[in-house]
C-alpha cells in the first residue's frame, strides 16, 4: 500500500472524531480505497469510514490488506504531524507495521514513524442499502449545539419529522425541551440551508450521549446529513472530498 | 423509559 494525502488534517480529524467510540479498528485497504468499520464497546453504534481512492494522490494498493490499528496508538502519532504536512501512509504485503511520514510543504522537514499492528478479528456488518423515509441535511454546528443543547435536559431524544418540519423533543427530571426546524433555503449562504426530503412521517428515540459523541466530527464538514426511517438505525453522515464519508449509525430506542 | 437496542439486531453479518 502507499497513499499519499495532500493534509494530514483530514486524517487527524477523522481518527480525532472516533477515537472516543471505537477502540481497535482494521483500516481495510484495497484499490477503491481505506475502509473502516467498527462498533463502540456497547454494540448500539456503528462507525463506518470510506476514505476513497481519489481522495489521496497518488494511491497504490496491489493487495488487500488489513491495518489493525489501536487509535490511541494512531492518535499520538498524528499529534506529531501539521495539518497542512504531506502524509503518506505505507504497509508491506502481511505487514506488521504501518509507516507514516509527514512531509512538510515549505521547509524541507520529513519525520517518519512507525506504528506496530494488531491481529483484530472483527465481525463485518452487513449495512443494507435503505431507502430512508426522511432526509435531513442541515449545518454540522446546528446539529452540534442541537444535541449538546437537549442533552443537558435528558439522555434520550425523540425525532419527529413530518411535513412541516422536523422537532427533537426531550423530557429530563427537570423538565423539557425542544428545537423545530422547517426546510429552509438561505439564499446568501447555501451551507446554512435546512433541506428536509420526506416521503412518509417518522417517529423515533435515540441516546443524546451517542449523538453528542458523533458531533466531534462537526469539523470535518460544514453540512451533515441525517437519514431516519421508523425502526431502523439512525445514519448521520459528514461527507468529506471526492465522496469520501464518515457515517455513524444509532440504533433507537424502543417503548415509552 | 425507552430502552436501547443494539445495532446487531438490525444489520445481521453478511
Amino acid at each position: 500500500l502507499e497513499a499519499r494525502l495532500e493534509q494530514a488534517a483530514m486524517l487527524k480529524r477523522v481518527v480525532d472524531a472516533i477515537k472516543d467510540l471505537v477502540q481497535d479498528c482494521n483500516f481495510d485497504c484495497n484499490d477503491s480505497g481505506i475502509a473502516l468499520q467498527a462498533m463502540d464497546n456497547s454494540h448500539v453504534a456503528l462507525v463506518s469510514m470510506m476514505l476513497k481512492s481519489e481522495s489521496f494522490s497518488p494511491f497504490r494498493c496491489d493487495r488487500n490488506i488489513a491495518l489493525g490499528i489501536n487509535l490511541t496508538s494512531l492518535t499520538k502519532v498524528l499529534r506529531a504531524a501539521q495539518g497542512d504536512d504531506i502524509l503518506t501512509l505505507k504497509a508491506e504485503d502481511a505487514p506488521d507495521v504501518v509507516n507514516l511520514t509527514f512531509e512538510s510543504p515549505e521547509s524541507d522537514r520529513l519525520s517518519e514513524y512507525d506504528i506496530k499492528l494488531m491481529d483484530i478479528d472483527q465481525e463485518h456488518l452487513g449495512i443494507p442499502d435503505t431507502e430512508y423515509a426522511a432526509t435531513i441535511t442541515l449545518p454540522s454546528s446546528e446539529f452540534s449545539r442541537i444535541t449538546r443543547d437537549l442533552s443537558a435536559l435528558s439522555e434520550s431524544v425523540a425525532i419527529e419529522c413530518t411535513k412541516e418540519g422536523v422537532k427533537f423533543t426531550c423530557t429530563g427530571d427537570i423538565g423539557n425541551g425542544s428545537v423545530s426546524l422547517r426546510q429552509h433555503t438561505n439564499v446568501e449562504n447555501d451551507a446554512k440551508s435546512v433541506d428536509i426530503s420526506l416521503t412518509e412521517p417518522v417517529a423515533l428515540t435515540f441516546s443524546l450521549k451517542y449523538l453528542v459523541n458523533f458531533c466531534k466530527a462537526a469539523g470535518l464538514s460544514d453540512r451533515v446529513r441525517l437519514c431516519l426511517s421508523n425502526e431502523v438505525p439512525l445514519l448521520v453522515e459528514y461527507g468529506l472530498s471526492n465522496n469520501s464519508y464518515l457515517r455513524f449509525y444509532l440504533a433507537p430506542k424502543i417503548g415509552d | 423509559r425507552p430502552s436501547q437496542q443494539t445495532i446487531g439486531k438490525f444489520f445481521g453479518n453478511p
